[in-house]
């Protein structure tokens, strides 16, 4: 463990505790994708079953426990408790062109043919790309609520820290791993655009809104 | 490339 990878699932979790608090709290998940969170859910579920097999320390369970039950909580109060406020009309990303070149790609491009590698894998390449039904979300509304902004810079800075993570390991423990480290890439340069916005106009207590 | 520890990152 490095400061890192720590202060990156720290900022992980507070993005989906920040998110969660948000649909809790204001009893609405407005501007929220609700396919983001399926396919983050689904991220966890396939990157996590060796949560009962493969025990690497209690914090690496505690956290695998708690990504998937708030993520699953998640998707319970968007599509099931406030389904109400769930925001369909503009939450149209179509995820099936996602799932499907990933989950082939995963089959293609893997360290081992075995079903729990290809998961794992499939769930690295899904995670890179599953924020972009949200970004799509965010284009077509034309703005975000502040708390939305705050979730995706949290959300974004993780996966950023952890590239941090993998030049440490490198450097330190000679650990590399491509598959992750190029998905990582990808997974931050989605968010690039949106740092940009969220630098020059959130932190300066405007309303995140894109150029029309 | 590949870690011994096996998968060890969240």
């Amino acid at each position: 463990m490095n400061i890192f990878r720590l202060v990156g699932d720290l900022s992980h979790l507070l993005a989906i505790f920040v998110l969660l608090l948000k649909i809790w709290k204001s009893r609405s998940c407005a501007g929220v994708s609700g396919k983001s969170q399926i396919l983050f859910a689904l991220v966890f579920i396939t990157r996590y079953l060796d949560l009962f097999t493969n025990f690497i320390s209690v914090y690496n369970s505690l956290m695998k426990v708690i990504f998937i039950a708030s993520t699953v909580a998640t998707v319970y109060l968007m599509y099931i408790k406030f389904k109400a406020t769930y925001d369909s009309n503009h939450d149209t990303f179509r995820i099936e062109f996602l799932v499907v070149p990933v989950g082939g790609l995963a089959f293609l491009v893997n360290h081992d043919f075995t079903p729990l590698e290809i998961l794992w894998t499939f769930s690295i390449y899904l995670e890179s790309v599953a924020i972009l039904p949200q970004l799509f979300m965010i284009s077509k509304t034309g703005e975000a609520e502040t708390i939305t902004s705050h979730y995706l810079f949290a959300l974004g800075s993780y996966r950023a820290l952890y590239l941090l993570n993998w030049i440490y390991r490198y450097y330190f423990e000679g650990y590399f791993d491509l598959i992750a480290v190029v998905a990582g890439c990808v997974q931050t340069i989605l968010y690039c655009d949106f740092f940009y916005l969220y630098i020059t106009k959130v932190m300066w207590g405007k309303k995140l809104s894109l150029p029309a | 490339d590949k870690d011994t520890k096996g998968k060890d990152e969240l």
